[in-house]
């Protein structure tokens, strides 16, 4: 049977595009 | 071709988890190569019955992973404000800061999962800690147009005074 794997969680990049303060 | 403990709480399998801990019961707090618990797995995917499956076995819900992930963060990342209630009326860190730089607060703004935002400023989420790039809930939340998280932080604020 072919096993369905999910991936690792993870966290995103809270500011990601966002410019720095 | 069996899974592991951490695939099968992610995918909600209960019984296959049950029977896992049956055998051996040190897997409820087995940690994967980046630390994470079959707790947070569940958490991660919203898996509620999973979640609450592992916790009424004793699974410890402050656990953090290599970088400080919680399953509270993963669950107030995804969304998923039943989870993030169960964790914390199981007395976790409601404020944990991980090395990504954020807090559940952070995340749940940044996910724009209105419910967990109030789900955690209902339980005193702290929100003045900011970001690792100097960002308060209210400054992402005004950042991303996150217009109805800007204003259930607004109306908190105002409660507060």
């Amino acid at each position: 049977s072919q096993l369905s794997l999910y991936t690792s969680p993870s966290l995103p990049n809270i500011t990601l595009g966002l410019p720095a303060t | 071709d069996s899974l592991s403990i951490h695939q099968l709480a992610a995918q909600g399998e209960v019984s296959q988890v049950a029977a896992h801990l049956s055998k051996d019961s040190s897997l409820l707090s087995r940690q994967d190569e980046r630390g994470f618990t079959p707790l947070m797995w569940a958490a991660a995917f919203g898996e509620k019955a999973m979640v609450d499956f592992l916790l009424e076995k004793g699974a410890d819900p402050k656990t953090v992973a290599r970088e400080r992930e919680s399953a509270l963060t993963l669950a107030s990342s995804g969304g998923y404000v039943d989870i993030v209630e169960s964790l914390l009326g199981h007395g976790v860190d409601i404020d944990t800061y991980d090395w990504n730089g954020g807090t559940p607060l952070l995340y749940a703004v940044r996910g724009n999962h209105v419910k967990c935002v109030e789900a955690l400023l209902a339980k005193g989420a702290d929100m003045t800690i900011e970001s690792d790039s100097g960002y308060s809930p209210m400054a992402l939340a005004v950042a991303l147009g996150h217009k109805k998280i800007q204003k259930v932080l607004e109306d908190h604020i105002l409660k507060l005074y």
